[in-house]
């Protein structure tokens, strides 16, 4: 199982037309193995990219040479995925006797 | 399924056996048809929904094609259940089921959605494996014969928006276009993916406009206020190419294609931040606002044939 241990996922948002072409390519920037969860559309919409602990440094490095703004949207992908997970489980053994 | 959780996700089991439990407590008037296998052999099952006739105008409603998307399964349930129990109380779904048939696969990709359980619960794609490749997998919404290849998709098998080597070579997406084609009166077709709130139609692949767009523009707009009027919930609308960018091979550009004109795709809600992990306590009043706006879009189909 992917536990997703150290993922974030960050908030960007282009200011201008040159960063949102940048943004648009995240996807074929391999070397950062991002996971695209909401692509670029256009200014001042946010975009949200998952970034693996072992390329966060280089990204974040990337963001700032290129003067993005951005946020972290989730701080800990495991901790918000460990709870979900502890939620079902809960649901479907109280769910269990009346099914 | 009256106690049913709908407050809360579920796995593909407790999917499918709902969709059975639903169709024993409501047998003359769930179904449950196969319309083919998934690259692992799992039943692709839609309920249909229908008070009788041969035939008739149908509705097609799909969710969960994109595996982690998972408030759009969840929602599927409440919208099957929801049918159920308004049927006979609600005119304006009664009309409606009295003179066409409901259409919904509530798990489009059941084996991307038992990957995002069992392995990775950020899985998007299909399972199948890529030759010469350690990424399996085809985005199912690049996999379809409309701009098949173009801009918005990807070559790569690698990427989450990997097209796979020809249009509908996934059995997920070819089962769906054997279904389509081989019932010929399907009139609404809407597809359902999450987050970032919009009602988007044809097209994605081009720029050219769907000879329908002042319509299909109209009817987004009054579906999108429908919904807002709910919860406030802000959606956008309009093509997909102008809204959110372009996107080759995808759903409803092909089902617009086919001559279905009321082809329309949602991104459902995160209103918050939680993209993909949106927590269960918004389930049902995601399902709630949606449903408004499916309604609108139905309701409008019903009463203008073509």
């Amino acid at each position: 199982r992917e536990t997703f241990e150290g993922h974030q996922v960050l908030r960007i948002v282009p200011k201008n037309g040159v960063q949102l072409s940048l943004l648009r390519n995240l996807e074929e920037m391999m070397e950062f193995e991002l996971d695209v969860w909401k692509g670029a559309t256009r200014l001042s919409s946010p975009v949200d990219v998952r970034v693996p602990p072992h390329t966060m440094q280089a990204f974040k490095s990337f963001l700032e040479t290129n003067e993005f703004e951005y946020s972290i949207m989730i701080e800990d992908i495991k901790a918000i995925l460990d709870a979900e997970r502890k939620q079902m489980e809960f649901a479907a053994r109280l769910g269990q006797p009346r099914n | 399924t009256d106690s049913f959780d709908y407050a809360n996700y579920h796995t593909l089991s407790e999917i499918y056996s709902f969709q059975d439990m639903l169709v024993a407590e409501n047998p003359d008037f769930v179904s449950k048809i196969v319309i083919g296998q998934s690259y692992e052999g799992r039943p692709l099952n839609v309920l249909k929904f229908s008070t009788g006739g041969s035939n008739r105008p149908a509705i097609w409603i799909d969710t969960g094609i994109h595996a982690r998307e998972w408030i759009t399964q969840a929602s599927g349930l409440w919208f099957a259940k929801k049918i159920v129990t308004d049927y006979g109380k609600d005119p304006a779904i009664t009309a409606i089921l009295n003179n066409m048939d409901i259409f919904l696969e509530i798990a489009t990709n059941p084996d991307g959605y038992y990957f995002t359980h069992v392995s990775n619960r950020m899985w998007r794609k299909t399972r199948k494996p890529n030759p010469g490749y350690s990424c399996p997998g085809v985005d199912p919404n690049r996999n379809w014969d409309a701009g098949f290849g173009l801009g918005g998709s990807s070559g790569y098998p690698c990427s989450e928006t990997y097209r796979g080597p020809s249009p509908h070579s996934e059995s997920e997406v070819r089962s769906i276009v054997e279904f389509v084609q081989s019932h010929g009166n399907i009139k609404a077709f809407i597809s359902i993916h999450a987050y970032s709130q919009m009602l988007l139609y044809p097209y994605g692949y081009t720029t050219a406009s769907a000879k329908d767009e002042a319509e299909l523009y109209a009817l987004a707009q009054k579906a999108v206020n429908s919904l807002t009027s709910m919860y406030g919930t802000r959606y956008t609308y309009g093509n997909i190419i102008d809204t959110i960018y372009q996107a080759s091979g995808g759903t409803v550009d092909w089902t617009y294609n086919q001559g279905i004109k009321y082809s329309y795709t949602y991104e459902l809600r995160d209103t918050g931040y939680y993209g993909f992990l949106l927590p269960p306590n918004q389930i049902i009043p995601t399902a709630q606002e949606t449903w408004s706006s499916l309604m609108v879009l139905m309701d409008h189909a019903y009463k203008n044939p073509y």
